[in-house]
């Protein structure tokens, strides 16, 4: 990435990061679409010998050798018999039976989350700079588990099994399957047992949002991404024949340098199709004598953003103009279109469709800007990332956290173009995509940074100190914004907040969590003994005389749960929650803040005192409805904090009401 | 016919309740398969994701082993996809 490392404060702090044996002894399995050997950012230039617990290897297949893994990118696997026992064989002159990268996406992940140094970096001049990794030094391990049919549980599980084995030390999955129990999900199942040996596993959230109840890899020993963007742009402006003009975005680049298309006619495709749909710019709705030499306007939604250019191509257009809808609101995404497009916000698209529907021959030119940085405001909640509450256990809140997602530069695979479109011939050694899948590496990367400064901390440790450190406000102190909104984001949208792993490298204080805390959990939500072993591998039976609860895993957040028209006196919920030094002596006092005045919370004791590292101090927090509440109240949000006055230790808290 | 109606499962096994006349749980998995299906072969065996293996059955085949001894769940494959 170009701008990520500065973004997140790495840049400015490198000394703080180690460059030691420690740093550069983790290893970061990647479950993806394989990778591409060639991309230079797994040149190994300066990386010492492979770790001696690393037990994997360099598997061979169709056009890809032992020889493609270095000390950079030290094994790839891939994993496919149960895709071919569903789809068949697969057809080698179409993919490649091996841990090769035939899509990109695979390629991307791994190099956000731990490419080496490449100057002189782009897409079409599109973001440049020097391009890298979040953990520069850790290495890489690619496991091919997604094919052009899917991704299917019984290779990602094969895959998981193998990373087990081979020792990696995070498990990168930037994939998902919908919503199911931890015991019928392949990915928490596989999860679980990583966990169990040491391994952090980082998940992305999932793409379904701005809906609630939206997440993928919910379960609680999974690390869950959601996305945010960048301080980027890429602005593609449109002006209209009426002389108004309006920003968009594109990484469009045509082979003159100043790009632009002139005043050219323009058309709404909707108006250009016998189609109900024409709108969307479907394969083959568009007729080509309404639509040649013309820009044309198409509605997002449906088949590919990309896509939609290429129709618009074949049917003879000159550009295009991708208009949002309230799916999608004022998020820009930018792709890398074959022909000149700009894509717009839903606000702009209503003006802009007013133009063309009122206006007997509407004309529009194009004119791109190339990158801009330093927007403001920014970090802000992607629309796409999806967001809690957790439909699978409303009591956990997730997403854990957000990080860069939107518009990221990586490496990229040299048997596709930008667009990923069959057609497109273009062949680029960067990349820059949007996705929840791009900002899970970017946490898997920097969870590796963490696990190299502090090689004794648990999984559970680490994503507490990326947790307890994020921040939910920018520097003016207004809060984190929500693009599908406008409005502030809420824990639902950021979980924790957004990452900042300079923070995350001193936290002053972190929640534990051990495999039995887990077991304890799944005995809180009256998982049968069956379903325990399947996960746990083991007999575990829960103690019957024992009182087990949800709201006791000590995880780094709180969401509480209460019932509609609930008062104080039915309604007081407990959790309690355990505290570890794992900074200098302090005693840390403790502030809640919360926007709803009729609950009540209370936190025993206000105070904790360590005199020691490793040293745990539990509290207990109340929350108690003081007041009735209106039924239209449905959620409302607060932060807990713990300061020794240079330690923040943060924790989001999200109440409900069902 | 019976091939294409075949699809994949995940198999769950108690490995702490295996028999101690087989001298390997791979062995011990094999034996589980075969007594609901003949034509059944493995496509994975697991030994730290899970305990048990992956194969294709038919639902009749799929709903027998799930009374095996030894058997917690036999669940259907799923497809994921890239976010």
């Amino acid at each position: 990435t170009t701008r990520t490392p500065e973004f997140l404060g790495l840049d400015q702090n490198n000394e703080l990061f180690p460059e030691s044996q420690s740093a550069s002894d983790v290893i970061i399995g990647v479950l993806d679409t394989g990778v591409w050997p060639e991309s230079k950012s797994f040149d190994d230039s300066g990386l010492g010998p492979v770790p001696a617990s690393w037990k994997g290897t360099c598997e061979v297949g169709t056009n890809f050798s032992s020889s493609a893994c270095n000390r950079k990118l030290i094994g790839a696997r891939y994993f496919s018999k149960g895709y071919e026992a569903t789809l068949g064989p697969i057809d080698t002159s179409k993919e490649s039976k091996s841990p090769r990268d035939d899509d990109g996406h695979g390629t991307h992940t791994s190099t956000t989350a731990a490419g080496s140094v490449v100057t002189g970096a782009s897409l079409f001049g599109y973001a440049p700079g020097t391009a890298r990794g979040m953990a520069t030094r850790a290495r890489i391990a690619a496991y091919k588990v997604c094919w052009l049919g899917g991704c299917f549980s019984s290779d990602i599980l094969m895959a998981i099994d193998q990373a087990i084995d081979d020792n990696v030390n995070v498990l990168s999955m930037s994939l998902g399957g919908g919503m199911s129990d931890y015991f019928r999900d392949s990915v928490a199942i596989g999860a679980f047992s990583a966990m169990e040996k040491g391994i952090l596993i980082s998940c992305s959230a999932g793409n379904a949002g701005p809906s609630a109840y939206s997440l993928s890899n919910s379960a609680p020993w999974i690390t869950t991404v959601g996305a945010g963007t960048l301080d980027r742009d890429f602005p593609a402006f449109l002006s209209l024949g009426n002389g108004k003009n309006f920003s968009g975005v594109s990484l469009y680049r045509g082979n003159s340098e100043a790009t632009a298309l002139e005043m050219t006619p323009f058309i709404y495709a909707g108006n250009a199709s016998n189609s109900t749909s024409g709108n969307l710019c479907m394969m083959g709705s568009l007729i080509p004598e309404k639509v040649k030499g013309k820009i044309v306007m198409c509605d997002r939604g449906v088949n590919a953003r990309v896509q939609k250019g290429t129709v618009v191509k074949a049917a003879g257009g000159v550009g295009m103009v991708l208009s949002n809808t309230g799916a999608n609101g004022e998020e820009l995404v930018a792709d890398a279109h074959l022909l000149p497009a700009t894509a717009v916000g839903q606000k702009n698209a209503d003006l802009i469709k007013s133009y063309l529907f009122s206006d007997p021959n509407p004309t529009a030119a194009i004119l791109f800007e190339g990158t801009k940085v330093g927007i403001e405001p920014s970090p802000v909640v992607a629309a796409f990332s999806s967001r809690g509450p957790n439909s699978i256990t409303p009591d956990i809140l997730k997403p854990d956290m957000v990080a860069p997602g939107v518009n990221i530069l990586a490496g990229w695979s040299g048997a596709v173009g930008p667009t990923g479109l069959a057609v497109d011939s273009r062949r680029v050694a960067f990349n820059i995509i949007s996705g929840t899948s791009m900002s899970c590496p970017h946490v898997s990367g920097l969870a590796a940074l963490l696990k190299g400064a502090h090689p004794e901390w648990s999984p559970a440790a680490i994503r507490s100190a990326l947790m307890t450190t994020a921040y939910t406000a920018y520097k003016s102190g207004q809060k984190l914004q929500d693009v599908a909104t406008g409005k502030p984001s809420t824990p639902f949208d950021h979980g924790a907040g957004h990452v900042d792993p300079v923070s995350a490298l001193n936290p002053g204080l972190v929640y534990d969590l051990t495999v039995d805390d887990y077991l304890n959990f799944l005995c809180a939500l009256n998982y049968t003994e069956t379903e325990i072993t399947s996960l746990a591998k083991r007999k575990f039976t829960c103690d019957e005389s024992k009182s087990y609860s949800v709201r006791d895993l000590n995880y780094p957040s709180f969401a509480v749960n209460l019932e509609t028209g609930s008062s104080s006196k039915s309604t007081v919920s407990k959790y309690s929650r355990t505290l570890t030094n794992v900074g200098p002596a302090g005693t840390y006092k403790v502030t809640v803040t919360q926007d709803n005045p009729n609950v009540k919370i209370t936190v025993e004791p206000e105070s904790l005192s360590f005199a020691a590292a490793n040293e745990k101090k539990s509290y207990t927090v109340s929350f108690a409805v003081t007041g009735s509440l209106p039924t239209s109240t449905l959620n409302s949000f607060g932060r807990l904090e713990w300061s020794d006055g240079k330690h923040i230790v943060g924790s989001p808290i999200a109440i409900s009401w069902s | 016919a019976e091939v294409s109606s075949r699809s994949t499962y995940i198999v769950h096994m108690a490995k702490s309740e295996m028999p101690a006349s087989f001298q390997h749980h791979t062995h011990w998995y094999d034996a589980s398969l075969k007594s609901a299906s003949d034509s059944a072969e493995m496509l994975y065996t697991y030994s730290n994701a899970i305990h048990g293996f992956s194969t294709q059955l038919t639902p009749e085949e799929a709903e027998m082993l799930k009374f095996q001894p030894g058997v917690l769940f036999v669940l259907p494959e799923l497809k994921y996809e890239l976010h």
